[in-house]
């Protein structure tokens, strides 16, 4: 018992590139509800970062939730907490399995 | 509305 329970991490990327370098499809109300990494691009922050795997489901951005939210607006989500100058970073709680916690 | 085919929202950051 607990061998295939789902788990989540957080993974911290450093903004060590000027992208972040992911592809991201999914979102409420579509076939995959929470945004799933289709890829990762290399030389970007997040394949530098080298935890991020593709396959990965995005269950928040820096400790916001993305339950719920329709594609567009977690991109909107991802997009700023890349841009914004207060951190240099970007946690993301990710899941290696495609299913909602 | 239908639910959307995911496949067709993919955003690059």
């Amino acid at each position: 018992p607990g061998l295939l329970e789902p788990t989540s991490t957080v993974v911290r990327v450093q903004k060590s590139a000027t992208t972040l370098g992911i592809a991201i499809e999914g979102g409420a109300n579509t076939r995959q509800p929470l945004p799933r990494i289709v890829t990762i691009q290399r030389g970007g922050s997040a394949h530098n970062c080298g935890q991020l795997k593709v396959g990965q489901v995005l269950l928040e951005v820096n400790g916001l939730s993305l339950r719920g939210r329709e594609h567009r607006d977690a991109a909107r989500i991802i997009a700023q907490a890349f841009k914004t100058k207060d951190r240099d970073y970007v946690d993301f709680r990710v899941s290696d399995y495609n299913v909602a916690l | 509305s239908p639910p959307k085919d995911y496949e067709d929202e993919v955003t690059f950051f």
